[in-house]
């Protein structure tokens, strides 16, 4: 059994667990914050056999990959002719992956 | 030592805290949330030396076993002349146990 | 790899992660209650290479060492001729080290 421990944005949150859950595999949520940004975000526990833990790992990569994003142009204070969109970086998922002694479901 | 990780429902954390700091074990609470129910729960982390993973596995089991719970009818919309009251099933404990490969008290 | 899970006082959460960033070294925070004073904790977690496990731990015993505090006297019921100030004991960390067997930044 390996417990794998996942730090994700809060927007993808949604997303992932539908994921997991139509796979069959159970999920824990806990909110958490960023030590760099400061800002709110999310770390799934998700315990499963050994065998699964490369579907799961699949499932995460395919959900929350880095990706970029088009924003509409945020108004700034100087009026610019031409309002191009703003190209952003999200998404992306820190795993971390731990080895479980006993597993218990009482 | 073993960092045993365990979910359980809000409902029966306070006993449980209450059980384990009686017989002096410690403990860190974390508001967590079910990925199916998508409802509120917890989830304690509990760190103690390898002979007392049983005994801790023991208080769990007798705090937090799952039970059926005889609930007053909830008024439905049809009243009916039989007021039965309803069975539900509540409690349950999910639990990992985890090797630590070093503890400071600092 | 290891993940270091630390349990510290919110007072000095800010400066363990100001310091840990300041070194390149990454964390994610869980707001947390301890067990038998049932007050709001901080939870760290710091996923690190394994060589960098060491400097980390320095790092949180300079930030985090117990120490005494004198605290200005608070006010009681009986007014005193002498209001000398209290002395508390804050600070502290728990730390626990868990061996990671997967890591992956997707
Ligand atoms: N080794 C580790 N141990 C524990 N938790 C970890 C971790 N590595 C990442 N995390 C968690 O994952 C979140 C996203 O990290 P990511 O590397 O995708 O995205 C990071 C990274 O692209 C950047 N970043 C973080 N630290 C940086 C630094 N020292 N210098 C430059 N960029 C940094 O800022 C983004 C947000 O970082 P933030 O800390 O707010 O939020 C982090 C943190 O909560
Ligand atoms: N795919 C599914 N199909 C049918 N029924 C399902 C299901 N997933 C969950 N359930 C049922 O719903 C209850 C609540 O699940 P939830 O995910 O909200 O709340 C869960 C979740 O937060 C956590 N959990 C359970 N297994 C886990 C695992 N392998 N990894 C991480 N967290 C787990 O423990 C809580 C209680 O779990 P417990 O098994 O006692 O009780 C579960 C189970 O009886
Ligand atoms: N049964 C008991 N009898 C007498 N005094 C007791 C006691 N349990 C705790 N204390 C004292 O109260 C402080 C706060 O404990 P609390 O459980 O609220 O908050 C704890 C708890 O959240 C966590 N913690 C400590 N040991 C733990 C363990 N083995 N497993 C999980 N969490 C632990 O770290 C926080 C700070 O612990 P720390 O040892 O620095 O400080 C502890 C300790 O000095």
């Amino acid at each position: 059994m390996k417990l794998i421990i996942i730090v994700i944005e809060d927007d993808d949150t949604p997303a992932l667990i539908r994921k997991l859950t139509e796979q069959g595999y159970r999920s824990t949520k806990l909110a958490s914050t960023g030590g760099f940004l400061l800002q709110g975000n999310t770390t799934l526990l998700v315990g499963v056999e050994d065998e699964h833990v490369d579907p799961v790992l699949d499932i995460i990569r395919q959900t929350c990959v880095r990706r970029k994003k088009l924003l509409p142009h945020v108004a700034s204070e100087i009026p610019t002719a031409i309002n191009l969109p703003v190209e952003v970086e999200v998404g992306g998922a820190i795993v971390f992956v731990v080895d479980v002694q006993q597993f218990h479901e009482m």
